[in-house]
C-alpha cells in the first residue's frame, strides 16, 4: 500500500509487509517516528509502531550462545508483563500467557517502546541524521558498536541490526540470524516508508 | 503509571495478543 501522506494507521501493515514478505528471517521491525520536542526545540525519534514476528526456533537460538535469563530476571519480566497486561486489559484481567517465559528478544522489543533518540544519537538517530542506512551484521559488529542500543541488542541474542532512514523517521530491523546487506530490502523500505513523496502519490 | 501514549498502547496490545495466540498454538493444553 503506497500513499503519499504519512498514515499512522497503516504503519503496522507496512512493517508486517516488510518482514513477513522478506526472504531473510527478521525477528522484529520498528518504525522510529521523527518529532520535534517543542520544549527543548529539538528533533527526536520516538516510538511510531513496531511488529514483533518472533524467532523461528527457540532451540536453535539457544545454541547460538544467547544465555537464558536468570530466574530472577524472568520473574521481573513476568511481573512487568502482568502489569502491562492489566494496564491494557484492566486490573481484573487474567492472562495465562503472561506467566510464560519472556524471551530475550521479546523483552528487548518491549523495552524499545520506552526509548527515544535525539537526532544524531543512538543507532536510529545516526541513520536519520546522516540519511544513510546503518547495517550491523554479526554479533562482533553489534558488540563493538559505539551505540548502546546495538550492544544491548547483542546481549539479548540479536545478531543483525539495521536502521534505514526515511522521510519521517527510521525503520529498524533486528534478527537473531546474521543477515548481510540487501539492496532489495532497502528498496522495499524506500517504497513502503517514503511518506509525503509526491512521486508516490 | 497508567499514562501510556496511544500509539504505544496499541503496539503493546497487539504484542500481547500475538504472544497469547502464539503460546496457545505451541501449548498442547492451549486449545
Amino acid at each position: 500500500p503506497v500513499t503519499a501522506a504519512f498514515n499512522q494507521e497503516t504503519l503496522q501493515q507496512r512493517l508486517q509487509t516488510l518482514i513477513d514478505g522478506a526472504q531473510e528471517s527478521w525477528t522484529y521491525a520498528i518504525f522510529w517516528q521523527s518529532s520535534v520536542d517543542d520544549f527543548a526545540a529539538q528533533a527526536f525519534l520516538g516510538w511510531g509502531d513496531g511488529y514483533y514476528k518472533g524467532e523461528e526456533d527457540k532451540a536453535k537460538r539457544s545454541k547460538k550462545g544467547s544465555s537464558p535469563a536468570s530466574i530472577a530476571e524472568q520473574e521481573h519480566r513476568k511481573k512487568v508483563l502482568r502489569e502491562l497486561n492489566s494496564l491494557i486489559s484492566g486490573p481484573a484481567s487474567t492472562d495465562d500467557a503472561v506467566d510464560e517465559e519472556v524471551t530475550d528478544t521479546e523483552w528487548f522489543f518491549l523495552v524499545s517502546m520506552t526509548q527515544s533518540f535525539m537526532t544524531g544519537s543512538g543507532l536510529p538517530g545516526q541513520a536519520f541524521y546522516t540519511s544513510n542506512p546503518v547495517w550491523l551484521a554479526g554479533p562482533e559488529r553489534l558488540a563493538s558498536s559505539v551505540c548502546e542500543r546495538a550492544r544491548q541488542a547483542q546481549g539479548f541474542g540479536l545478531q543483525t541490526m539495521v536502521c534505514i532512514p526515511s522521510a519521517n523517521g527510521v525503520v529498524e530491523l533486528g534478527s537473531t540470524e546474521v543477515i548481510f546487506q540487501s539492496t532489495d530490502l532497502m528498496n522495499k523500505v524506500r517504497v513502503l516508508f517514503n511518506f509525503n513523496n509526491p512521486d508516490l502519490g | 503509571d497508567g499514562d501510556l501514549p496511544l500509539q504505544r498502547r496499541k503496539s503493546l496490545q497487539r504484542f500481547l495478543e500475538k504472544r497469547r495466540s502464539r503460546l496457545v498454538m505451541v501449548s498442547p493444553y492451549g486449545s
